[in-house]
Formats: structure tokens, sequence, C-alpha cells
């Protein structure tokens, strides 16, 4: 049993492979190194 | 032994509400010590206000120049810097809650309120400075405490103060020192107006041996709570708020320093060096935190990315 | 009118004690109450109106129940007769579930079994009927309409921990939690609930039927990205057109976020959670799984 949630956690992963994920998750970056960026 | 501090010793508390010692000295009171249940249900309660303060008063003992705070209690009061006295709402709940508790065998007075400032620091406003004094002179020993609960989120701390009010019209002898924090300019005025009539004292925080107990118990899921959340996501507003400010204060110093620069032609001996550059190592020093609080969200969601999405079967 | 008032009485009494409540209820509702020729205190009428509305609540007769309701709410509020007041209580709430109101009649139900006295006049409170008032409230939320309202109310009754004593407590978890019901847990549920609780609706299906579909199609929402009607039928146990007319009705209501495209006969459920926080929360479940295992590998001396 311990092998079949091993191999279900696996199964698990990536934790989110969505166009929109990738989408707000590049502009996070952006937003957050533009803050850094405007705050030096 | 680490339970002592939990023992409430009626007859010894009665004595010293008698002497009232504080009334000989208003720096009588330097240290408080915040039981870690009464932290949680403060920081609690002053997140679940959201952007709205909230207000709740403490209950504890003291011991020798100490508070000692055991617990703490949601008033049903909202927006404490929008009102004079917003703690009125409430007189009614006070009495009762004091008058159930007494029955339910809680020895414990009411020392102090709490309330939030979510996102503009901790210190006190006027009307929490008025108010505190107020406390000071029907209800000693009380106590002032302030929770910022917007900040406690970004710093990953939690950022509390606790403060008591001088007597009407005392000077202190020195300037009180405080540990320096972002003050944002809409409130600059409000700050520096009465920021030498109320003085902070140092906090600890006690558990008892259950409390260690059930926190080393959350200690072990505390690491998902970390790599399941964000502090980017949570605190946008608030970031935003806090760069706006930064130009806000920029502007000004920029300002200043035109006039100064023009002023300077007349008189250059009265040239004023130090304020523009305090000014200005401020508004350095507060874009420095916000950038790091920043590259440490991203960094975390780097890590995360890392993680959790670049396994592909 | 005095003496008529006694003959009814005494009529009503013996009807009552031939459990022939509905005639003993007419029998006493012929008791004029707002003559102007004797001044009856608002006590007495308050008592009656209580009375004759049990009675009906007796043989399930809400409509008539309601008007003597109705007739107490007015005097209802300044009777210092807390026997009264709580008599009056159940049977409102056993109206409104009656009527099929099923959200009000839970938050009455709810607030009945709370009730802190255990001796009220000389009416012993005993713990069965607070526990049944406490059952009933949970029974009627899960057939109360799915949406936000009955989520807070879910919420309130999962945490009350005199609920988990409760038979009904699994269902109740599972509905709090938004997981979905199989056929055999529906049955057994179906057992417990009253007659009028299991009437038809006009489309044929019982209250119980739409009551648990909804359930399943919001919690169906909460699992899928999208799925087609064909596999959603299945799933839910009805036809996929049914299936599609439901899911149509509750995204028009604003209960549940999707989008339904008819040529492919699919639905695109819709999560407001931003992508991020959805990750966060994958993340979470991902490290919670991971340390159950860990757990449980401990706990096997592995």
């Amino acid at each position: 049993s311990f092998l079949r949630q091993v191999s279900s956690l696996l199964r698990r992963l990536p934790a989110m492979e969505s166009e929109k994920f990738q989408d707000d998750f590049l502009m996070e970056y952006n937003d957050t190194l533009l803050v850094a960026y405007l705050a030096m | 032994d680490a339970d002592a501090i939990y023992y409430y010793d009626e007859a010894v508390l009665a004595k010293f509400q008698q002497e009232k010692p504080w009334t000989q000295d208003p720096n009588y009171f330097r240290r408080v010590k915040i039981s870690a249940l009464a932290l949680l249900k403060m920081v609690v309660h002053a997140r679940s206000g959201g952007t709205i303060e909230v207000m709740g008063l403490m209950q504890g003992k003291t011991d020798g120049d100490t508070i000692i705070v055991m617990d703490a209690f949601a008033l049903p009061v909202e927006g404490t810097e929008t009102r004079v006295n917003a703690q009125a709402d409430a007189y009614e709940y006070m009495v009762e809650y004091a008058q159930t508790n007494k029955q339910a065998g809680r020895l414990e007075n009411v020392v102090g309120w709490y309330h939030s400032h979510p996102g503009y620091g901790c210190w006190l406003s006027g009307i929490d400075v008025s108010t505190q004094m107020l406390n000071q002179q029907f209800q000693e020993p009380f106590l002032a405490v302030v929770i910022d609960p917007t900040r406690t989120v970004s710093a990953g701390k939690v950022e509390i103060g606790a403060f008591r009010t001088y007597p009407q019209g005392y000077k202190p002898p020195d300037e009180p020192v405080s540990e320096y924090q972002t003050i944002p300019l809409n409130k600059i005025e409000d700050f520096g107006v009465h920021c030498k009539q109320y003085y902070a004292l140092d906090i600890t925080y006690f558990k008892s041996a259950l409390d260690s107990h059930l926190l080393d118990l959350l200690w072990n899921k505390y690491w998902v709570n970390t790599l399941s959340s964000s502090p980017l996501l949570g605190n946008r507003d608030y970031v935003a708020g806090q760069i706006s400010d930064l130009a806000e204060k920029l502007e000004q110093a920029e300002n200043q320093l035109a006039h100064t620069r023009l002023g300077s032609f007349l008189l250059p001996s009265q040239r004023k060096k130090e304020p523009e550059e305090s000014q200005l190592a401020k508004i350095t020093r507060d874009s420095s935190k916000i950038t790091v609080e920043q590259v440490h969200g991203l960094m975390s969601q780097v890590i995360k990315d890392i993680l959790f999405n670049s396994v592909h079967h | 009118e005095e003496q008529v008032l006694i003959i009814r009485e005494k009529l009503a009494e013996l009807y009552e004690s031939e459990q022939q409540w509905s005639k003993a209820a007419q029998m006493l509702s012929g008791i004029d109450l707002d003559s102007g020729v004797r001044i009856l205190d608002d006590m007495y009428k308050l008592s009656k109106c209580v009375q004759i509305a049990r009675l009906y609540l007796e043989d399930d007769d809400a409509v008539n129940a309601e008007a003597f309701i109705n007739k107490a709410s007015f005097l209802v509020s300044n009777s210092q007769q807390e026997v009264l007041n709580l008599q009056y209580k159940v049977c409102y709430a056993r109206i409104l579930d009656l009527k099929r109101k099923f959200l009000e009649a839970a938050l009455r139900y709810y607030d009945i079994s709370q009730i802190e006295k255990r001796q009220i006049g000389d009416e012993e409170i005993d713990e069965d009927a607070l526990e049944q008032a406490l059952s009933a409230a949970v029974t009627c939320t899960i057939l109360a309409a799915a949406g936000p309202q009955r989520s807070r109310v879910l919420a309130t009754l999962y945490k009350d921990e005199r609920c988990s004593k409760l038979k009904i407590y699994p269902i109740l978890q599972k509905v709090n939690l938004e997981r979905i019901l199989r056929k055999p847990e529906i049955d057994a549920f179906a057992e417990e609930l009253k007659p009028h609780q299991k009437a038809l609706l006009p489309d044929n299906s019982t209250v119980l039927d739409r009551a648990m579909i909804e359930h399943n199609l919001l919690s169906a929402s909460k699992l899928y990205t999208n799925i087609s009607f064909e596999e959603l039928g299945t799933l839910l146990g009805i036809p996929p057109q049914k299936a599609e007319k439901i899911a149509a009705r509750m995204i028009y209501e604003d209960r549940m976020r999707g989008s339904i495209d008819q040529v492919e006969a699919v639905i695109h459920f819709e999560d407001d959670t931003e992508e991020l926080q959805q990750w966060d929360q994958q993340i979470a479940g991902l490290c919670q799984a991971l340390n159950d295992i860990l757990d449980s590998m401990t706990s096997k001396g592995m």
C-alpha cells in the first residue's frame, strides 16, 4: 500500500501545469523584479 | 516551574494594587511578558479584521515592573482609529465578560487593551494616546498593545508594540529610543505630534508546558505551510501602498532639497544637511526593506517551481 | 360564550385522548379569541393558538397550523412564559420544515438544540429532545438548496462537536467537505427522512434527489476541470440531458461557476481561485500526502 501511495504521490507532480499558470507565474516574476528595480 | 507564572497570587497582587508604585515613577513599568496563547489570539483577531482596525482586551497580572499578559479577548468593536472612543461600544460587553470570568474562577483582571494598525506600523496615534491616558487614570495598571497584521505577514514575524503613556504635560528626560519603523506619509503628522507622550516597553513571550507540546506538534506541520504559502500573493495591496508612499516621500524630499539649495545661496552656513540626509536615508532604508522582502518572496516561488513543477514524467 | 368555550375545551380534550388531533384542533379553533364580549388576556390567547397549531402539526397539517402560529407571533414577543415560547419555536420550525423552507427551519432547529436549561417550567428538557432538534437541523440543512448560505450553516453544524455523535454525522461530514455521496449513503440517509421530506416534486423527483444531485454536481465541479455530460450523468446516476439542465440552472442561479459547450456536450467548471493560489493548494496537498506516508511508515517501524 505504501508503494501505491508513493506512486500516487509522484503522479501528482508536476503540481501545476497550465498555460494560465505559466503566464501568471512569469507575470508575478517580472512584477517582482520590476519592484526590486524601482526600489533600487 | 515553567508553569509557575500561571499561578495567580491574589494576596500579593491586592497588596501591590494598594501600594500603587507606578504613581511614583512615570516609567515604572518597563517590561511586558505575553503568553503564547494571548499572542496567537491577538494576531488571529487582528488578521481577521483585514484592513479595518479591531480591538480587544488583555487579562493578566503584574510582577514588579513587569506586566504579564495571560489571555486576550476580542471586543465587538471595529474602526478604532476612526472614532474618538470606539471602546464605548463595548462597555456592556466588557462588564459582562469580567463578571462571567469571575464566576468561572478566572481571577486575572483586565491589564490592558490591544488594537491593530493594518499596514502602518506599531505606535500610538492621537486617539490611542488619549484613550490610553484615560485608562491609565482610572484602570491602572493598564497597557496599550498595537499589532500590525499586514506587516506580520510580509516580515514573517509578529509586528507588535507595547506602550504606556506619560501623565499629561510630563516631559520625558531623554528622547524615548524606539526601533526604526516606516511610518506612512499620511500618518507621519499624527505620529510626530504624539510620539513623545508615550514610551515602548520590552516584550518577551512565555508558554506553558502544554503550549510547548502543542506548538511542537504544530511545528511538525509548519514546513507544509511554508512551502504552500507565498507572501507575494497575500500582500500585493500592501506592497503597492508602500511603494506609492515611498514615491511621495521621495518627491517631498526632492522639493525640500530644491528649497534648501535655493536658500543656500543666501545663507550658505544655514544649510541644514542632516534632515534631508536622514529623510533620504530613511527612504533608502524603506526601499531596501521592500526589495529584500520582494526578493525573498520571489526566491521561495522559484524554489517551489523547481521543486514541484520541474518534475516531468 | 363562556359555556361554549368550556364545552369546546372538554370535547377537544376527548378528541386528543382518542388521538384525533385535527378534530381536537378544529374544536378549539372554534373558540372566538377576538370577540369583543369577553376580554381574554394575551397569554391565554397565545396558549390556545400554540395548542391548536401543535394539534394540527400532529397531523402534519402545516397550512392550518401556520394560520395559528402567525396569530401567536404577534403575542409571543411579550410573553414571559418560557414553556409557551419554546413550544411556539418548535411549532414554527416544524411548519417551516413542512413547507420545505429547509434552511430557515434548520436555523430554528439549531437554535432550539442550543437551549442551556434542562428544566423549563414543569417541562423537563431531556438530552434526546435536544439531540432530535440537532439532527433535524442537520437533515434540513442537507435538504436545503446548495449554495453559500447552506455552506455556512453546514460549517457551523460541522464544527459543533455534538454533531459528531449523531448517526447522521458521516453524511454531514461528506456534505460539508463537498465530497461526492454514493447511492448507498443516500439511501441510508433517506431512511431517516419524514414523509413530507420524501414527497415528490413536480418533475417527479424527490426533494432528496434534487438536493443530492445538486450537491454531487457541486462536488464534481471541485474535482474536475471539465467533464462530458455522458460521464457526468453516469456519475450522478441520471440521464445526461437532466444533468445538463440542472447544471445550467445552477450556473444561471450563480450557485456554481462554469460554462457549457452544447456542441461538444461538455461542461467546463471555473474556479475563481487564482492559479497561483491553486498551485499553493496543490503543494499543500502534496506535502500533506508525503507527511502522511512518512507518518505511517514511521508507525510501521520502517
